[in-house]
């Protein structure tokens, strides 16, 4: 039946909402799979190394290296995936 | 690809692999079965060997597991990271996890697989006919004792085959007490409980008492996770109730009303109001068969490919019809050498960013990035009409040792009959044999001298009957050779064969001009003058092939008879779609001594 009342929304006890800003999630991805370092993130322009770093990160998975937090990036960071890093030991 | 740092590999051969305990979500069989064929992926083209042991030290420990779980690397929840493993080498090196937060499946949507009644364990098939009513989900209805059963064809009614449902009142896994099914009410801690709980743990796994009193007996097992078990929310595994409350409405089905993500959630006691119990519905999963064959590369020291249709690139994406790809292949034989060749070698000491492959007996082709034929944008002008293409050489001729046996060969690439000759098709080499001349096998011949322009691995060929041209077809690609000359390649998109079909695997030529075309499960029919499919398709080969391996790797017409091929055997089915003959490829039909 066609929604006689506008649609309540929930919030579900339990449920992992991501809390996290796109930038945060961004800086979470490129440290835990091994495309920066907590060095790196650290020392120098911040907005230098993640470029540097997405722009790695990019190459390694086949996107357009735009070294941009776009929009095929992010819904690259949010596909299920294996634990294991991309890059390094 | 890429390896480890220092090539991490195995300095051994015959590996053998633990499964320390099972996700609830399917039936251990099915789990067993998935990481098998896992493992076999990387045996079919390695001297590698994997053995099942069920206690001990195994080389690849495998456990499932969620947050965290004993490693220093927790998982993280429903999606996100499904599992991990660890390169090759002593203790945790090699083990493989895989997080159980997750709904595992084989990437379909959840398989009930039945135990005891009359269909030999065969899984439910979703909707059935009971009683007039249709059932998407197992049901107790018609019983007395509370069991879930289902029919495992779509009609109870007609075939009377049914099975009973995973459920705690059948079994349970693990423990201690040898599947035996819980007994409810049982006394835990003092407390009676009549459900499985997962209270007394910290792993969240779901589990009962196998006697009335756990607190005396100490006999236990895991629950199984029904059909309508929930994922996440705060009740992991336990059942949606139905009907349940929601805001005051009544609901006998998932819902995504309260949500903005059009998720399917439902209630896992009668009230959400009241109670605020819930979970998310069963959906497609991630598959185990998948998700194993990936991370066992790892636990055999590769790691991340960048190559996006490579089986060790990073993301999960779901195919129907797996193929390792040629990047796996490399990377994996670079570590270990193929599977009748060299033994495992030591990799080339320092090894380049991209490891230069080590030469086996006869050169690698080179598999080369065949010009992809520009996609045509719906109501383009281009038909598919043949088009004038000049033929791109695709691959450079491989030199052929024309003394290659084909008795030799474990498979082939493709089979089919041409100008009365069964033909043979392996890595750029074709044999042939004729039931008429006694001659025997003849070859091994170089494709690329018969069909210039064809890449050395090819899927599947067939000749038309009516113009005696010859169709060859890789990946999504398709030449079509009269005689020397070539037209192609093109994609198969331009026959009307969708994306779903990843290769075609097969064809049987049919009268009246018509071909029918296999890939995965699935069957188009082509009609070879305006080569574009007939409408209606694809079906499903089950429904018509039923009894042949729906994963063949061979499809043809031989002798006016259909030929399924898997592994080292084959299926013979005649025009009236019985099976009338299984057996091997080798001897029955190459006739090898």
């Amino acid at each position: 039946p066609v929604q006689s009342k506008p649609q309540a929304v929930v919030t579900f006890p339990g449920e992992l909402v991501s809390t996290l800003s796109d930038l945060e999630l961004a800086e979470r991805y490129l440290l835990r799979f091994g495309y920066t370092t907590e060095v790196e993130a650290r020392t120098g322009s911040k907005h230098v190394s993640l470029s540097k770093a997405l722009r790695k990160m990019q190459k390694q998975l086949g996107l357009e290296e735009t070294g941009e937090l776009d929009a095929g990036t992010l819904e690259a960071m949010r596909a299920p995936r294996c634990g294991v890093p991309d890059v390094g030991a | 690809f890429l390896t480890f740092e220092g090539d991490l590999k195995w300095d051994h051969t015959d590996l053998t692999y633990r499964v320390m305990n099972y996700s609830p979500d399917l039936d251990p069989a099915v789990i067993d079965d998935a990481f098998k064929r896992a493992f076999r992926v990387w045996s079919d083209v390695t001297p590698l060997t994997f053995t099942q042991i069920h206690s001990g030290e195994a080389d690849i420990m495998i456990m499932f597991g969620s947050r965290e779980h004993g490693d220093g690397y927790p998982f993280d929840g429903k999606d996100g990271l499904l599992a991990h493993a660890f390169p090759p080498g002593r203790g945790i090196q090699g083990d493989a996890h895989f997080d159980d937060d997750e709904l595992w499946t084989l990437g379909t949507g959840i398989v009930v697989k039945t135990r005891h009644g009359n269909a030999n364990g065969a899984n439910c098939h979703f909707p059935f006919i009971f009683e007039g009513r249709s059932y998407s989900r197992c049901t107790t209805e018609g019983r007395r004792d509370g069991l879930p059963w289902c029919a495992t064809t779509a009609s109870y009614d007609r075939d009377k085959k049914y099975g009973f449902c995973p459920s705690e009142l059948l079994y349970t896994n693990g423990g201690n007490s040898d599947g035996s099914p819980c007994t409810f009410p049982f006394i835990f801690d003092g407390t009676s409980y009549d459900a499985c709980t997962t209270d007394g743990r910290s792993d969240g796994y779901r589990w009962c008492a196998t006697t009335a009193s756990f607190d005396k007996d100490k006999k236990y097992g895991f629950c199984p996770n029904r059909d309508t078990a929930v994922i996440g929310g705060n009740s992991q595994g336990d059942p949606c109730v139905f009907p349940f409350t929601f805001l005051g409405q009544s609901y006998s089905a998932c819902t995504s009303q309260g949500r903005q993500d059009g998720k399917l959630w439902c209630a896992t006691t009668s009230n959400y109001d009241t109670d605020k119990k819930w979970g998310f519905c069963p959906d497609r999963g991630y598959s185990i068969f998948l998700v194993a064959a990936h991370e066992f590369g790892h636990s055999l020291g590769l790691d991340h490919s960048s190559v996006r249709e490579a089986l060790m690139y990073p993301m999960y994406s779901y195919v129907q019809d797996f193929q390792l790809h040629p990047d796996d292949v490399q990377g994996i034989q670079y570590l270990y050498g193929r599977g009748s060749g060299p033994a495992p070698t030591a990799p080339a000491p320092v090894p380049t960013e991209e490891p230069q492959p080590v030469p086996t007996e006869d050169p690698q082709p080179v598999p080369t990035e065949d010009p992809q034929p520009l996609p045509t944008e719906a109501g383009s002008t281009s038909t598919t009409e043949e088009e004038e293409e000049t033929p791109e050489p695709t691959a450079t001729p491989i030199p052929v040792d024309p003394s290659r046996d084909a008795c030799e060969e474990k498979n082939f690439d493709a089979i089919t009959e041409i100008n009365g000759e069964l033909h043979f098709f392996k890595d750029g080499k074709y044999w042939t044999h004729s039931s008429f001349w006694k001659s025997g096998i003849q070859g091994a011949f170089s494709v690329a001298d018969t069909w210039p322009g064809l890449p050395a691995a090819i899927d599947a060929a067939f000749q038309d009957v009516l113009t005696k041209r010859v169709f060859f077809f890789a990946g999504r690609q398709f030449w079509v050779f009269s005689g020397k000359s070539v037209l192609g390649p093109r994609g198969i998109e331009k026959l009307g064969i969708g994306k779903e079909a990843s290769r075609i695997s097969g064809a049987l030529q049919r009268g009246r001009g018509k071909v029918l075309l296999f890939s995965g499960e699935n069957y188009w029919r082509l009609d070879v003058k305006v080569q574009r499919v007939d409408k209606g398709y694809p079906r499903a080969t089950d429904d018509v092939f039923t009894g042949v391996p729906l994963d063949a790797r061979n499809v043809f017409l031989y002798q006016d008879k259909y030929h399924f091929c898997r592994g080292s055997f084959y299926w013979r089915m005649t025009p009236r779609y019985q099976v009338d003959r299984v057996g091997y490829v080798k001897y029955d039909i190459l006739q090898c001594p």
